[in-house]
This record gives structure tokens, C-alpha cells and sequence, in this order.
């Protein structure tokens, strides 16, 4: 799971059975009490766009309280926010559908402090594979033992093996960084089995990965929000992307989503464009949702 | 276990977290999304605020109780804080 928390919005991405929403009310609360900021508006919360989505669930019952359905999310979800919609993205029916919330944008809030107009590009690219190949997901399995002693100076074996996997699997170089920008990570591969990672790119754009091996319901994750027009001067697009992840993971099955602010996003017509003869992929579903101010293009395969 | 490690690259790594992590019930692998945006960009802010990556370390580390997740290490930067979680 990771936690990505800029100057003014937070992005909370969890695994497993984690009860994502059941911090709503303590971090409106905190932020009420400990920056002045008050979104509250007759009785609801209303900051400037909230987004919260999950691909359906594996084993739904395992889930804790509201996360076993996706109605009582929503339901939940309503108890705070005042202008909510949920879509049920992909086709119903479909072990593979998505389900999004998503708020109606604050404009009034844009124009409350005099902030800039400038319309600023903003994309996220999230890629969900299931029936990864068994020697890619072999990469993901370890061998040591949970409950070592932890030496003072010792090295961090979780953080040292994650370190090496990335390096292994060609996951720091999913984005030529032609701009030459800095470039952090932060890995770690959890024991028995896992990986989790958190990649930065020029202090602001991150990638993350999320990594559950297991035969049966293996499963890995991407998701970004580099912009890779930018970070590599043209010389990348990401359906190049989505092919390099594709390479490390080899799935039997994948849905994309991509989010943009600005429907004049080259890589929104790429993705659709030039996903429909990929030399090893089925196409099955693409869908375009046009979402208030943002659109999301939703495309699932199968292997051939 | 909630210290700051000024030795590695890290900004805050949790070493017995990270020894004793235990994934084998970790089954399910489609996580949960959650993306707020406060305001639309740091420009938005209001003059003079602070802003959320002002808010002290240990009370993300509270937030993130309720959600049931631990932080195994978190790494600074210029603009973003990035947090890396169990589960």
C-alpha cells in the first residue's frame, strides 16, 4: 500500500482487506483543526474533487465493513460528500468491472483565493493484471523468514531485497528519463511473498507498483501520473509504458484506465488508437466515460 | 516502532516493521483508491496556510491506524512525501 501527500491533495492507494474510507472523518477533521482548512457546506464536506475507485474484489466477503459492497461504499461515501456520483466502469457481470466515486468539482473554491486559472494538465494511467506469467511472478516470492532480530545497523533486508527486485525486473526503467530529472525509490519485498513500490520522478510524478504472486490470484498493479511526453522529450508514449509493464508481468488478463484533465491529451487517442492489435493481447472492451471535467478511457484484454 | 533513520536514503524506515512483516494472509491484491484533492493545485491555497504536508508525521501515522496500515518507510521530497505501507 502507499501514501502520496503533496501540498494539496493526497493520494491513498491500499491493499488487502484495509478499511480505506474509515479515515474520511479524522482526516477532515485534521485538516480542519490543524491547517484552518473548513470544506464543511450544510452539514457536508466539499473540497475541491474526490476520487475513489476499486477494481471488484477477489474474495468480497473477506473485506471489512462497508468494503464488502460496493452500494454500502457509496452509501458511505454519500454521508460525506454532497455531489457524488458512482459509475460501475466495464461491463457488468465481468469479474474484471471497476466501480468509481467521484465528486463534482469545487469551482467555486478554484476561484475563492485567487489561485492561477491556468488549465494544468493532470493524467493518471492505472493498470490491473491478473494470471501473471508463473516465472514473472516467481520474481515476487522470497525466501527468508519473517521475525528476524533487527540489528541496529544492520541492513533492512525487506527495503534491500525490494531495492534489488526493481532493479531486477527492469521497474526503474518503465520512463525514459531523458529530461535527466531526479529519480527516487522506495521498494520493499514483503516475506513470504509481495512487493510494493514507490518510484519519483522530478520530486512530483510518482509511479507505484503492488505485487500479490500467489498461484490463483496473482495479481499486480501500476499506476501512475508521469507525464511521459514531457519526461522523456517525446521520444516515449504510454502505450510504450504499457507494453514495458506488460513485459515484467506477462498477465492473462489486464485492464487499463486513463484519466485526463485535458481532452486535447494526446495519449487518451494513443491508448485507444493503438491498443487494438497488440501482437499478444485480445481487445475486448473499450469504453470512454466523459466525467464532468475529466474523461477516462477504460480498455480490458485477454491473452490471445 | 516510530524513530527517523537518518542513515539511509530513507527519510523514515520502521526496521522491526519491516523484519517482522508477515504477507502469508495478504490474499486479496485489488486495492482501494482513494484521491482528494484539498484544492486544485498548491497555488490554490489559501495565503498564509499551511499546507497537509505541514502536518506532523505522527499524526499520518494515527490516520493511517484507522485504515488499518502501518508505515514501513517514507521518503521526502521537494514536493510530495511518498509513504510506503504494509499490507
Amino acid at each position: 500500500s502507499s501514501l502520496f501527500v503533496f501540498d494539496h491533495k493526497l493520494t491513498l492507494k491500499t491493499c488487502g482487506t484495509t478499511t480505506t474510507l474509515f479515515c474520511l472523518e479524522e482526516l477532515f477533521r485534521t485538516v480542519r483543526d490543524h491547517l484552518g482548512w473548513n470544506f464543511c457546506l450544510q452539514g457536508k464536506i466539499n473540497p475541491y474533487k474526490v476520487f475513489y475507485s476499486r477494481r471488484c474484489f477477489m474474495f468480497p466477503k473477506k473485506q471489512q465493513g462497508i468494503h464488502q459492497n460496493w452500494d454500502d461504499e457509496t452509501h458511505y461515501l454519500d454521508q460525506f460528500f454532497s455531489k457524488g456520483k458512482s459509475y460501475l466502469v466495464g461491463r457488468l457481470g465481468q469479474t474484471s468491472h471497476w466501480n468509481l466515486y467521484v465528486t463534482e468539482t469545487n469551482k467555486e473554491l478554484e476561484a475563492q483565493y485567487g489561485g492561477t486559472n491556468e488549465e494544468e494538465d493532470d493524467e493518471t494511467l492505472e493498470i490491473l493484471m491478473t494470471g501473471l506469467g508463473p516465472a514473472k511472478a516467481a520474481q515476487f516470492v522470497t525466501t527468508r523468514e519473517p521475525g528476524q532480530p533487527v540489528e541496529s545497523d544492520g541492513e533492512d533486508e525487506g527495503h534491500d531485497l525490494g531495492f534489488r527486485v526493481t532493479q531486477q525486473t527492469q521497474l526503474d526503467q518503465v520512463y525514459e528519463n531523458v529530461k535527466n530529472v531526479s529519480f527516487q525509490q522506495d521498494a520493499f519485498a514483503f516475506t513470504p511473498c509481495g512487493y510494493s513500490s514507490n518510484l519519483v520522478l522530478d520530486h512530483e510524478y510518482f509511479y507505484t507498483l503492488h505485487v500479490t504472486p500467489e498461484v490463483g490470484w496473482s495479481y499486480a498493479s501500476f499506476e501512475s501520473n508521469v507525464p511521459v511526453r514531457d519526461m522523456s522529450c517525446g521520444t516515449q508514449d504510454n502505450v510504450n509504458v504499457m507494453e514495458r509493464v506488460l513485459g515484467v508481468f506477462q498477465p492473462s488478463d489486464f485492464c487499463l484506465t486513463f484519466f485526463s484533465r485535458d481532452f486535447a491529451n494526446d495519449n487518451f487517442d494513443k491508448l485507444g488508437k493503438h491498443t487494438q492489435n497488440l501482437s499478444n493481447y485480445i481487445r475486448r472492451d473499450k469504453i470512454v466515460y466523459d466525467l464532468d471535467d475529466y474523461q477516462l478511457l477504460y480498455l480490458r484484454f485477454e491473452r490471445k | 516502532t516510530v524513530s527517523m533513520d537518518e542513515k539511509s536514503s530513507h527519510t523514515y524506515i520502521d526496521r522491526e516493521l519491516s523484519a517482522n512483516l508477515d504477507s502469508t494472509d495478504a490474499f486479496e491484491g485489488p486495492e482501494k483508491l482513494l484521491e482528494i484533492w484539498f484544492f486544485k493545485n498548491a497555488n490554490s491555497i489559501p495565503p498564509k496556510s499551511k499546507t497537509l504536508r505541514s502536518i506532523e508525521f505522527k499524526i499520518w501515522v494515527r490516520l493511517l491506524q484507522l485504515v488499518k496500515c502501518q508505515v514501513l518507510s517514507m521518503k521526502q521530497t521537494e514536493k510530495m512525501d511518498a509513504f510506503l505501507l504494509s499490507e
